[in-house]
């Protein structure tokens, strides 16, 4: 049985990697499954992350909200910082797909702070980034312009000529 | 049509380019 969840789960990022989204749900949500039956916390928040992504390819955000918001909550449990800054980065631009931009700040701020508490020069970047275009969608350009000049200095900083 | 504008929000399209590679493994 717990090899028949690992199985599903590899067929499901196969299937993901093809492009079967719907197929790659299908086999997440059955090692889903199995990772409750064994209680196995980490292979389900692997889950919830899988079944998120598939969700943005599908076009059903809200469905991929509820799972990356379940991924939160178990990288919390499991005290994985880098996950849960994984998990709030994936809520932020979710939300930004749905266009509720306060949401999305929140959680952009969240992975900001994390970010920044593991040294991920990287994810701060993404998070300022993100956080620029979000405050100019709500039209607040003062701190649009704070973000997007903390994303250049950062940029430059990691020689990211892009 | 209106969705697919959204993704045009570049930070947006960058993450979901990684996204594109981004399976946790067994």
């Amino acid at each position: 049985r717990a090899a028949q969840g690992r199985a599903y789960g590899n067929l499901g990022n196969t299937h993901y990697l093809l492009g079967n989204f719907r197929k790659a749900v299908m086999s997440h949500e059955q090692r889903l499954l199995i990772a409750r039956e064994f209680g196995d916390r980490s292979a389900e928040r692997r889950a919830y992350s899988n079944l998120g992504n598939a969700f943005i390819f599908l076009g059903e955000f809200e469905m991929a909200a509820e799972y990356y918001k379940r991924t939160l909550q178990l990288a919390r449990q499991l005290k994985d910082r880098a996950v849960e800054a994984q998990s709030c980065y994936s809520l932020g631009n979710t939300y930004t797909l749905l266009q509720d931009y306060e949401k999305a700040i929140d959680y952009h701020l969240k992975h900001l702070v994390i970010a920044q508490e593991l040294n991920d020069r990287v994810g701060e970047g993404r998070a300022c980034w993100s956080l620029g275009n979000a405050y100019t969608a709500l039209g607040n350009h003062d701190q649009a312009v704070h973000f997007a000049e903390k994303h250049l200095d950062i940029s430059r900083e990691l020689g990211d000529r892009n | 049509v209106q969705r697919m504008n959204f993704i045009q929000v570049d930070s947006v399209q960058r993450w979901m380019d990684d996204l594109t590679l981004m399976t946790e493994c067994e």
